[in-house]
């Protein structure tokens, strides 16, 4: 069953002695719902990674860092989860965004994403899913109710975007609200 | 068209065999 797009699954392993980029490793790429299955049960869960790793998923040919090309104007939906969550919700989060990245869930507005990250770090670990461009804000909303829905979040939670621009310059603001 | 999935379908093939 093959996909709408090829995916590349990516590491991040955090060493202060080297460059960033040169700690983020390219596993695999697939294009079908069986090769997907036979990568993911083949990888540690995201629970059981050491702090400061990451995993991304993005497709193929666009790197899962702000300075691509096809990030740069983009920004992310992020999902913050405190400590206690590692073990209970960060796995069954992380498999539902890969879900609705790899089954096209955004429908027409699925070709507004880039990617997905999932960051574990000891002070709380998050989810992000990403897009390529953070001023069409119609693309961004529906992602964003789709996405919100999709984990199961409760309508009182409340998820934010930044664009990678902002970010970049440590600015924390949230430029929509779902 | 372009292919979506649900994530009942996808669900469903993740403990199937491989198929050789």
């Amino acid at each position: 069953h093959s996909l709408e797009n090829r995916w590349a699954l990516w590491f991040f392993k955090n060493d202060s002695s080297q460059a960033w980029q040169d700690n983020l490793h390219l596993i695999i790429k697939f294009d079908t719902v069986e090769d997907f299955w036979a990568v993911y049960g083949h990888i540690q869960l995201a629970s059981k990674l050491s702090s400061g790793c990451d995993y991304a998923l993005f497709k193929d040919g666009i790197r899962p860092m702000w300075e691509d090309s096809r990030n740069k104007r983009g920004g992310r939906w992020l999902v913050s989860l405190a400590k206690h969550q590692r073990h209970s919700k960060l796995d069954r989060l992380w498999l539902e965004t890969l879900l609705c990245l790899i089954g096209e869930s955004f429908e027409e507005h699925s070709q507004e994403v880039c990617g997905a990250v999932v960051n574990i770090r000891t002070k709380g670990d998050k989810i992000s899913v990403w897009t390529r461009e953070a001023e069409n804000q119609a693309s961004v909303l529906h992602i964003g109710h789709v996405y919100k829905q999709h984990l199961g979040l409760s309508t009182k939670a409340i998820i934010g975007y930044q664009a990678h621009a902002d970010t970049a310059t440590k600015s924390t603001r949230n430029k929509f609200v779902v | 068209g372009k292919k979506q999935y649900d994530r009942e379908f996808l669900l469903d093939f993740q403990f199937m065999p491989a198929c050789i």
